[in-house]
């Protein structure tokens, strides 16, 4: 049974694509076939993963052409690891996001454009991974319309908590326009061990997010940061790592529910 | 003469909402009568500042009012320190992000509500800044067509830096429609002293963005990120800190234009 889970959160660098990145290639480690699909315009996982990247090649396509043109995304992947699919951001994916998702027949249509194209492709793959930006425009529309799961990466600090109320909101909102409902998994991110503050955001999360908060938490670790500057996920780059180690927990927790 | 700067860069968590509150609040202890408006629907800024939060008051107003229905600024604003006026982000600042910035006459007037009302108000204080929020929607163009100057905090990862050429470009794109130049800062953020890969993005960015880069860096310090938590910036939290002489020599070097 294919997952298609959005990486999700309104808060900005809370470490959505790093997630997005190391998840995608854990669960390939472990035999899973996925697709990554790069819904954020910076295309980050698309550069991290040595994908096309518009900063070096203004002409490339990928989502933009699925959400734009009605391209099937099978047609605009491709594979850049064993058993994984990427598709890219492509240069024209900001386009999207100046169109109004409002309430017109033409806005609401634009919403379900990914959800109707993952209807057509894929079905067959273990997981699909949304890497998806900081905003809430018609390009955030499009993966909480197609995603099953929205797992919210939070990391350890004030401002962060205080956007997730208004996040959860948000996806609650989607799951009344939509009817059905969207199982949320959070995740604590950049941990660090020895602020104060880190542990009292995670423990406040723990307590106000029963059984929503997977077990595994990822550390703050400079690995994590260095990675994608190379186009390599942590395993590529180190794989002896805590970072390494923990998206691979991190992954298995994801396949089999496991939460604090 | 006023100075309008807008505290933007697309890439999420890059200090916009640390650098704008800390800033606004540099500039005032220095004398400055400042005006501070949170433009994005997060509220960051507000809460940090203490200021209404839609969080703890659902129906509170602020630049939502004025940018949706025409509402003075200064009738919109309350002084929340000694020389520092803030405009919060208000309960409804999230419905101008679902609004297109498109072409249509409507969508294209919209850019221009927050530039029209500062034409009204304020015109006797030394600097507004305004936060904004990680995307380039129907608020991010607001800012950029009232703005004449842009900070742009980077912080010193290689996906920030990544991020940047693509924001320069959106920035030059609103020039050309706007047919006038903005000025453009760098300011190196959360800078990690220990980390090699840091180090190398600040040196690219000097050498990229030569006489555009301010002389300060700030640190990575855990003060900076545990004082919006009560509603104080870094001076009141913790005024012998490094983070608050960063601040303040930030405040500094904007104001005689002292870059690298
Ligand atoms: N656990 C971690 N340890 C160290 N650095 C990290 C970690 N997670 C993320 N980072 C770094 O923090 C920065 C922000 O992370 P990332 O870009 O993944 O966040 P994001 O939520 O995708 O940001 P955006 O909102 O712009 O899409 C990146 O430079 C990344 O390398
Ligand atoms: N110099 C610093 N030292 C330590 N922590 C910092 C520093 N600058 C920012 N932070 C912390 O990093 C997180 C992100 O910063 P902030 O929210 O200011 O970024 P932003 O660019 O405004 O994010 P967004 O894109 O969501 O608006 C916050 O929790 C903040 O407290
Ligand atoms: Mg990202
Ligand atoms: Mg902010």
């Amino acid at each position: 049974e294919r997952r298609i889970i959005a990486v999700m959160n309104q808060k900005g660098g809370v470490g959505k694509t790093t997630t997005a990145l190391n998840l995608a290639c854990a669960l390939t480690l472990s035999g899973h076939r996925v697709v990554a699909i790069d819904l954020d315009p910076q295309a980050h996982l698309s550069a991290s993963l040595g994908g096309p990247d518009p900063l070096r090649d203004p002409g490339c396509k990928g989502i933009d052409q699925v959400l734009i043109e009605g391209t099937s995304l099978s047609g605009a992947s491709q594979e850049v690891r064993p058993n994984l699919h990427l598709v890219a951001a492509g240069a024209r994916l900001g386009e999207m996001e100046s169109l109004s998702s409002g309430r017109s027949r033409d806005g609401a249509q634009r919403g379900f454009r990914l959800r109707d194209a993952l209807d057509r492709s894929f079905k067959s793959v273990d997981v699909v991974l949304i890497d998806c930006p900081p905003s809430s425009s018609l390009l955030a529309m499009n993966a909480l319309f197609a995603a099953q799961e929205v797992l919210i990466p939070v990391s350890s600090d004030y401002l962060s908590l205080h956007a997730l109320s208004r996040f959860m909101a948000v996806i609650q909102h989607v799951e009344g326009a939509i009817k059905r409902n969207i199982t949320r998994w959070l995740v604590v991110t950049r941990l660090h061990e020895r602020r104060r503050l880190a542990r009292e955001v995670r423990s406040k999360l723990m307590e106000y997010f029963q059984g929503q908060v997977l077990m595994t938490t990822i550390h703050e670790t400079v690995a994590l940061a260095e990675s994608p500057s190379f186009g390599q996920s942590i395993f590529e780059y180190r794989n002896a790592s805590r970072g390494a180690d923990e998206y691979r927990a991190l992954a298995d927790d994801l396949l089999v529910w496991r939460t604090c």
